[in-house]
């Protein structure tokens, strides 16, 4: 039971760090040292269940480590970052996010759903629910959903959008 | 695996029957307005996984099915009972599986695979099978949700870490 | 004591479902029916600080009447109700509302902006944080806020919007 | 009354003094990306004016003085203290009353009305008789809590009604 925490934990950490660097890359910039800091601690080396697993990110350019100094925003990312990292150990067929971008600006925006475009595959399904076109806009399928008031009732319609052409 | 597609049933706000197919894609957004039904939808993907009722924004199973008034009596044509189908593609198999779980009026729930009924265990066994485990979660992020996890604490974290291992 | 809170209660109870109305109203509808209900109700009515005070609100077209059948959006806007009709006993000089947008789609934040713009005058003002053009857009100041890298530093700058034309 | 402008002097994310004027605007919006200072300008009206330093995400008064590394230990040419100071014409009157609040290192507050030192009641009698409730804070809503109004308890709005009434 320790072995298979702890290889799990030691998975997730290290893939933390290039998850966060990834989302929070600023695309257009060149340099190897884009992005923020991400780091996962044991707070009981020796016995992990008896404490916990502590989080850290740093945004690029700031410089506090505590997650209570983060914003609304920063904060979104760095929960996305450690999302992914987690479920990268086991990867789940697919993810269901409701509403995650309601926090994020423009740019951030377009960093989540470039990841999301980059990394959706046959094994694994995105499916996302936004109200922010700089998502959505980026997406293979729409399902939209509307409610018909005359039966009172929601209803669905869905749209391939890789048959338009971009 | 993948998941190729749904069949709502008087589910929430979705009256009658409303089927959905997920195609080859792989970003699927669900757009709407408010109050229109996409986080209904989340919670017909979720209840077919066999997650709680309330994490389904749901007091209990039976509000989960279609009602016209409110107010606690349904009106005599409202639906007595509600299924949600999920058509799922194992990697490599064939053929596709059809995951289905049924509420009825008395809050009970009935879980299939392939027309079959089996029991919660044996289901969820099936989906820790293709690492769809619902004790964690860990891939289904409620609306509202979002920043909590990142400020979650560091003994939850742990407890998420053991549930994923 | 209770004659204060009782008329307190009366007063935001008359005037929750015309506010709610107007934030619920299409604005292109002429039916004077348009908009939603909203209704404030005493648990206890002869000993008022013994029970509660429940608050119902139905969006226009729903059936509902429990707040816990709403949606993210519509509860936002079932709340900015409650709060301006509270605040319209004794009205404060300033709102500060931070983000407020958040869960809202395009209509409902066109709404919102236009009840601000509408209802803020000398003696009311609004100071709105927004990442929404559709809420910004219809204010008559913008303070840009910026981070100042090399100082290290946020900085703020003012703009007056009414200086140019729309 | 009305706001007409706020200085910040070293609070939170602003370094040195910042100083931003409302004008005539009765509606102001503050935009800016993620992690700018937009909530920020928001505890520094709400610091002013007299809430708590749990309001203002931080854990310590002392955590509101701006500093440039984290970790505990703030680097020797940080500042020692920081103030607000907000201000406010009162409707007819015709000079600017200049409110202003003070927190230093060991976290104690100061409170200044027009230049003069106050204690914390008077401060906030003066606001109430403005109708500035900072009990209530029936006029600010902070970040993500928009919702929690509708679904606060009935016994929390009970509370709030006697606050406002
Ligand atoms: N059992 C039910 N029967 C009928 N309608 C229901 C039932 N349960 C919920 N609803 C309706 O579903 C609507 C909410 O839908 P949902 O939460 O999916 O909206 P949404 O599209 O996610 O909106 P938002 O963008 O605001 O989050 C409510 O208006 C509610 O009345
Ligand atoms: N005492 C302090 N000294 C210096 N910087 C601070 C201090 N307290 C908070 N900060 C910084 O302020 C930033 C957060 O600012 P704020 O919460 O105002 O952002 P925001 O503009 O509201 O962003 P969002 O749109 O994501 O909500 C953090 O990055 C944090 O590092
Ligand atoms: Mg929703
Ligand atoms: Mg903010």
């Amino acid at each position: 039971r320790k072995e298979l925490f702890e290889s799990c934990f030691d998975f997730v950490n290290e893939h933390i760090e290039p998850i966060y660097k990834e989302l929070t890359k600023d695309p257009n910039s060149t340099t190897e040292l884009g992005g923020g800091q991400a780091t996962l601690t044991l707070e009981d080396e020796d016995e992990p269940f008896n404490g916990g697993v502590k989080y850290h990110a740093t945004p690029p350019l700031k410089r506090f480590k505590d997650m209570e100094y983060l914003s609304g925003g920063e904060k979104t990312v760095a929960a996305l970052a450690l999302l992914f990292a987690i479920n990268s150990y086991q990867p789940s067929p697919f993810f269901v996010l409701d509403e995650v971008d309601a926090a994020l600006d423009h740019t951030n925006v377009e960093r989540i759903a470039a990841y999301i475009r980059k990394h959706g595959n046959k094994d694994l399904q995105f499916i996302i629910i936004s109200l922010k076109n700089t998502m959505f806009e980026k997406s293979d399928a729409l399902v939209g959903v509307f409610r018909q008031q005359t039966e009172n009732s929601s209803k669905a319609l869905t749209l391939d959008l890789n048959k338009y052409a971009d | 695996g993948r998941l190729v597609g749904l069949e709502l049933s008087n589910f929430k706000s979705y009256k009658g029957t409303v089927k959905i197919g997920f195609g080859d894609s792989n970003f699927t957004s669900i757009i709407g307005p408010n109050g229109s039904g996409k986080s209904n939808m989340m919670d017909a993907i979720s209840f077919v996984l066999g997650v709680r009722s309330n994490d389904l924004r749901s007091s209990g199973m039976k509000d989960l099915i279609h009602r016209s008034v409110r107010d606690s009596q349904s009106s005599n044509d409202d639906p007595t009972s509600a299924y949600v189908k999920a058509f799922y593609k194992v990697t490599d198999a064939s053929e596709i599986t059809e995951l289905m779980r049924i509420v009825n009026l008395s809050g009970e729930t009935i879980y299939k695979i392939n027309g079959k009924t089996t029991s919660f265990k044996n289901y969820s066994d099936w989906l820790a099978k293709e690492n769809i485990l619902i004790k964690a979660k860990n891939f289904l992020v409620f609306q509202g949700d979002v920043e909590t996890i990142a400020s979650q604490s560091s003994l939850e974290l742990t407890k998420l870490f053991e549930q994923v291992s």
